[in-house]
């Protein structure tokens, strides 16, 4: 038959708690931001921001026999046509796009 | 034109092969 010390001990520390915080000040400012911008470059799918981009344009071309490389280059200024074409490979390789009347043309897989 | 379709064929079946 012991009476419970925990309950007695709690109240008389709750008293002074709001006074002197130990070790809490900063600790909710400081973490937050840092861990977050990192996911944001790697985008949904897994595929990187190049690949992306391209796939998109692919996706929104209305073509039947699809987007050339050569509009690829035009629409994507800054991107050279070796990682271009690499890009391309890549995704045609994952099945997302694929060639139509040669290999300069791709269309997308889940566009109808 | 059949080149198309045997083309998007073959894509679908890679992609199908890399989701399962």
């Amino acid at each position: 038959s012991k009476p419970q010390a925990m309950a007695g001990g709690g109240g008389m520390n709750s008293s002074i708690m709001p006074m002197s915080r130990p070790g809490m000040g900063g600790m909710g400012s400081m973490g937050m931001t840092g861990g977050y911008s990192g996911a944001n470059a790697m985008a949904n799918n897994g595929l990187s921001p190049n690949q992306n981009q391209v796939l998109s344009l692919i996706k929104s071309c209305p073509e039947p026999q699809g987007i050339s490389i050569q509009e690829l280059k035009q629409r994507l200024s800054g991107m050279s046509v070796t990682v271009i074409r690499q890009v391309v490979d890549f995704l045609s390789n994952e099945g997302h796009i694929f060639s139509t009347i040669d290999e300069d043309h791709f269309r997308s897989t889940d566009q109808e | 034109l059949d080149r198309i379709a045997q083309n998007k064929k073959a894509a679908l079946e890679r992609l199908s092969a890399r989701s399962t």
